[in-house]
This record gives structure tokens, sequence and C-alpha cells, in this order.
């Protein structure tokens, strides 16, 4: 005779679910270690259900830290892919152009070199004519217009000079390292051939010639940013070259900063990746769950084949 | 009633950790991909 008073519907609905010796108590002398079957059933489904429920709250504490662990990856990864093109040939570039002649180093723009644009007198009194508004300016920052990759990474600057003084030195707050002398064509004044004192690590290069129509006028053109900390502008620059020295530090330490924000940027991706890499693979409750993760995952597929 | 509401509840949350554990385990190795990536 059963003796199941039927307080639990749910015996019936999920018997597996149940101890079978719940399920097989039938007489009288049982009820009582029935109803405590029961009781601990109930006291045990309630542990389970709170271990459960710890877990379900750690997954959901792992998977937020792996969202944002993600998504800041991601959002680096889409700052760097848009970012990336303009700086990193910015210093890739002029390493590998090392080897060049120097005379293919740069090409003077507008026409201020022995370029055959000056046969034309047109040509050369107009480029003479810019060249005195230049010098009157005392500096002009200019961009060549060979191309759109060029226009990016060369500057050149015009310094008034004293006519006696064949140094050919441009002071601009950065020291340099000579490394060539060349005379070229149409010009009898030399053209010097300066490297950051930085290098081979930093990129930049100066070439230093007198102009051809204006030998007052010094063209100093630099090539690629500096990726460095530079001297402080020195106080004979601000004095004797006020303007010119105020306006070519401001392109220096322009390139300076882009140099400076790719080293931050790359230093500061290395350390994420390696912050997060080291947090994720030490913390033992990840990788098991991960491992457990996997595993049921692995059982579910092989069950589906 | 209390039995089956726990049970109830228990399947429930199971069921919560499993989908849980496939997205960790999605997120990961859409983490991994991301961190080859940027290597």
């Amino acid at each position: 005779i059963s003796l199941n008073l039927n307080t639990n519907p749910f015996d019936r609905s999920f018997p597996a679910k149940l101890p079978k010796e719940e399920i097989k108590v039938s007489t009288s002398a049982g009820v009582e270690r029935k109803w405590l079957v029961k009781d601990k059933s109930a006291s045990e489904l309630r542990e389970e259900l709170n271990r459960v429920n710890s877990e379900n709250k750690k997954i959901k504490e792992m998977l937020a830290t792996v969202y944002e662990n993600y998504y800041a990856l991601h959002h680096h990864l889409e700052k760097l892919q848009s970012r990336k093109s303009p700086e990193i040939d910015h210093i890739e570039q002029p390493m590998k152009k090392t080897k060049q002649d120097p005379e293919e180093f740069l090409g003077f723009p507008n026409g201020l070199s022995s370029g055959k644009t000056e046969n034309s007198s047109s040509n050369q009194s107009h480029h003479y004519q810019q060249q005195h508004e230049q010098k009157n300016q005392l500096l002009s920052c200019k961009r060549p217009v060979t191309d759109s990759f060029n226009k990016a990474r060369v500057s050149t600057v015009y310094v008034p000079a004293d006519s006696s003084d064949t140094s050919l030195t441009v002071k601009d707050g950065y020291q340099w390292r000579k490394y060539g002398q060349k005379v070229t064509r149409d010009n009898p004044s030399p053209r010097a051939y300066f490297r950051c004192s930085f290098a081979p690590s930093c990129p930049v290069k100066k070439k230093v010639q007198r102009s051809a129509e204006d030998p007052s006028i010094l063209v100093a053109t630099y090539e690629g940013t500096h990726n460095h900390l530079g001297p402080n502008a020195s106080a004979g620059d601000a004095t004797s070259q006020a303007g010119s020295s105020t306006v070519t530090l401001d392109m220096v330490h322009g390139g300076q900063k882009l140099g400076l924000e790719t080293n931050e940027r790359r230093t500061m991706q290395e350390v994420l990746v390696q912050q997060m890499a080291s947090s994720l693979t030490n913390d033992s409750n990840f990788t098991a769950a991960l491992a457990t993760a996997i595993t049921g995952r692995l059982l579910m597929e092989q069950s589906r084949t | 009633s209390t039995t089956s509401a726990l049970v109830e509840e228990l399947k429930r949350v199971n069921a919560e950790n499993k989908k849980l554990s496939e997205m960790l385990t999605l997120m990961c190795e859409n983490y991994n991909v991301l961190r080859k990536q940027l290597m």
C-alpha cells in the first residue's frame, strides 16, 4: 500500500531527479523517513542551487571581464588600423631609403635647386621673387610638391644666414651629425647632408644648401620626424633668429610629438596585451572554467556526430 | 512544491550556466584571434 500523500506533485513529473529510496518507500514505518529524505533532498537541492548560482555568478563576472578586455583590444586595433598607414610609413620608409644616392634623398621644392624649370627666365624671376618674400618673412616652412606621401614627411625651411658663414649650420634645437657633402650642378654652394645624432634609431635626415638665387638664404630640407625628445631650444636661437627658430621648432616639435604618440601607443598595446594574457592565464578559476567549457563543447560536438 | 520549484530553478540556472560557458568559450576564441592580430 502506497502511503504517498501526494504532497509533492513533482514526484510524478520528475521522478528521475529524486532519490530512488523516496520512491520505494511504501511502509508505514517509512513515512517519517520519507519526510526526512524529502527534507534532505530539498536541502541538497538548495545547496546545489547555491553552488550553481555562485558558479553562474563567477561565469558572468568572467564573461564581463573577457568582454571588457576584448572590446578594449578591439578598440585599440581599430585605432591602430585607422592611424597606421601615415605614421608607420613615416618612420619606416626613410630607413629603407638610407642606401639611396643622397641626390635622390629629396628634391628641392618649387625649383629652388638647380632644376630644369629654372632655365626659364620667367620661372627664375618668379622663384627669386618668392624667395625674397620668404626672406622678408625671415622663414617659411614649405612642403615640396612631389606626391602625397612626401607631403606628410618632408619640410623645407628657409633661414637667412651670413654670406661669409660657410658652415651650412641651421640651428633647430636638435643635434645633427654630418655625413656627407656634395657639389651640385648650377649651385656654387655645396650641399651638406646631416643625420639626427640619435641615428639609426631616429630616421630624420636634413640637408642644407645655400639658395642658388640668393646665397644669403640657407635652405634646410628635413625628412622624417624625430621619435625622441630633443634638447630644448637654445637661447641663441631665440635671440639671433627669433622668427626662424620659433617656426622651425614648432615644426620639429610637431614631428616629435607624432613620434612620441606612436611609441606610447605601441608600448600601451604591448602592456595591455601582456596584462590581459597574464591575468587570464594566471587565474586558475578562469582556466578551469575555460577548460570545462571547452570540454563540454567538445563533448557536445561529439555527441552530435 | 518547494522541491519542484527548486528543481525548476536548478534546471534554469544550469541551462543558463551552459549558455554562459559557451559564450565565454566563444569570447575567448575571439579574444585570442584579436590578440594574434595585434602581436
